[in-house]
C-alpha cells in the first residue's frame, strides 16, 4: 500500500504514531510507549474498485483495465483497511494489577479500495 | 490549511490544519485504545504497585506475546494482613470485576526468608464470605517448602472461580512438617517476605469468553 503524500490524491495509508505521554497515559499503560495509529484515505476512482492496493498481479492489472474500459456499476468504492495486526498492550487497572492483552485489529497495515 | 490542494482527498471536504488534524488523532487513538480494552474510560490508579515489586514480577511473567486470542495475563499484588493464628498470614486481592471472564491458570508467588527452620508444610486456604460470624475456608492446595527465595506454588483455578465480588482472600498456614523438630522461629509472616519489591503476587491467565461457549450458540 502506498503510504500517503501530502499530494498523493489516491487511495493510500496514512501514518501517525501516537506517543502515550502525549495523551498523558504513561502512568497505567506500562508497555509499549506508544503505536501506529494509520488510517486509509484517499479516492479509488472505478478502476482501482475492488483492489487489494497496489496491483498486486499481472490478473489484477488486467482486470482494472477491464473495469477502466467499461462503464463499471455506478457504486462508489471506498479506501478502506485490508489488512490490521494486534497491538500487546501491558497496563495498570483501577485495582493496581498488571494486565497484559493482545487488542485485535488495532493497527492498520495495509489500505485498499472496497 | 488554504490554497491549492487544500481538498480532502476523501471526501472533498475542506482539509484540516496539521494541528487540528493532530488533535483529532489524539482523541482518536484514546477512543480506539479504551474501545480495545473494554474501557469507558482511562483507570485512576490510586495505588500504584511499588516499582521494585512490578519490575520483579515482571520479570516472571512469559516473554513475547499473550495468551492465545482473547486472553489476558494478569498480576495482582497482595495486601498481607496477620489473622489470629499464630501460623497464619491472610492474603487479599482485588481482581477486576469479570466480563465473562475464564480462569485457566493460578499461580501465587511467594517469597521465603532464610529463617526457614527446615521443611516447612504450607497451606493454602481460600477464605470464603464470613458465615454464622465464622469465617469459611476450603483448602485449595499443600506444598512443602524446603529451599527459600521464590516459589510458584500453582492453584486449582476452579477454587479460585466465581468470585463475583473481585475481592479474593487466601490464607496461608506455614507449619513445620510434622517430625520436624526444629521450632518455627517466626511468625509464618517473618517466613514470607512481604514488604518492597518481595510483595507475594498471583499469577493469572484468563479467556475472556468462556470455552465451549459458541457451541452453546450454535446448539
Amino acid at each position: 500500500t502506498p503510504t500517503c503524500e501530502p499530494e498523493t490524491p489516491l487511495c493510500c495509508r496514512r501514518d501517525h504514531y501516537v506517543d502515550f505521554q502525549e495523551l498523558g497515559w504513561r502512568d497505567w499503560i506500562l508497555q509499549p510507549e506508544g503505536y501506529q495509529l494509520n488510517y486509509c484515505s484517499g479516492q479509488c476512482p472505478p478502476h482501482l474498485a475492488g483492489s487489494p492496493g497496489i496491483a498486486a498481479s499481472f490478473h489484477s492489472a488486467v482486470f482494472s483495465l477491464l473495469k477502466a474500459n467499461n462503464p463499471w456499476p455506478a457504486s462508489t468504492s471506498c479506501c478502506v483497511p485490508t489488512a490490521r495486526r494486534p497491538l500487546s498492550l501491558l497496563y495498570l487497572d483501577h485495582n493496581g494489577n498488571v494486565v497484559k492483552t493482545d487488542v485485535p485489529d488495532m493497527v492498520v497495515e495495509a489500505c485498499g479500495c472496497s | 490549511a488554504q490554497g491549492t490542494g487544500s481538498v480532502c482527498s476523501s471526501c472533498g471536504g475542506s482539509k484540516l490544519a496539521p494541528q487540528a488534524e493532530r488533535a483529532l488523532v489524539l482523541e482518536l487513538a484514546k477512543q480506539q485504545i479504551l474501545e480495545g480494552l473494554h474501557l469507558t474510560s482511562r483507570p485512576r490508579i490510586t495505588h500504584p504497585p511499588p516499582q521494585a515489586a512490578l519490575t520483579r514480577a515482571l520479570r516472571r511473567l512469559q516473554p513475547g506475546s499473550v495468551a492465545p486470542g482473547n486472553g489476558e495475563e494478569v498480576i495482582s499484588f497482595a495486601t498481607v494482613t496477620d489473622s489470629t493464628s499464630a501460623y497464619s498470614s491472610l492474603l487479599t486481592f482485588h481482581l477486576s470485576t469479570p466480563r465473562s471472564h475464564h480462569l485457566y491458570h493460578a499461580r501465587l508467588w511467594l517469597h521465603v526468608l532464610p529463617t526457614l527452620p527446615g521443611t516447612l508444610c504450607l497451606r493454602i486456604f481460600r477464605w470464603g464470605p464470613r458465615r454464622r460470624h465464622q469465617g469459611s475456608r476450603t483448602l485449595l492446595t499443600e506444598h512443602h517448602i524446603t529451599n527459600l527465595g521464590w516459589h510458584a506454588l500453582t492453584l486449582p483455578s476452579s477454587g479460585l472461580r466465581g468470585e463475583k465480588s473481585g475481592v479474593l482472600k487466601l490464607q496461608l498456614d506455614c507449619r513445620p512438617l510434622e517430625g520436624n523438630n526444629s521450632t518455627v522461629t517466626g511468625q509464618p509472616r517473618q517466613l514470607l517476605d512481604t514488604a518492597g519489591h518481595q510483595q507475594p503476587f498471583l499469577e493469572l491467565k484468563i479467556r475472556t469468553n468462556e470455552p465451549g461457549a459458541g457451541r452453546a450458540r450454535r446448539r
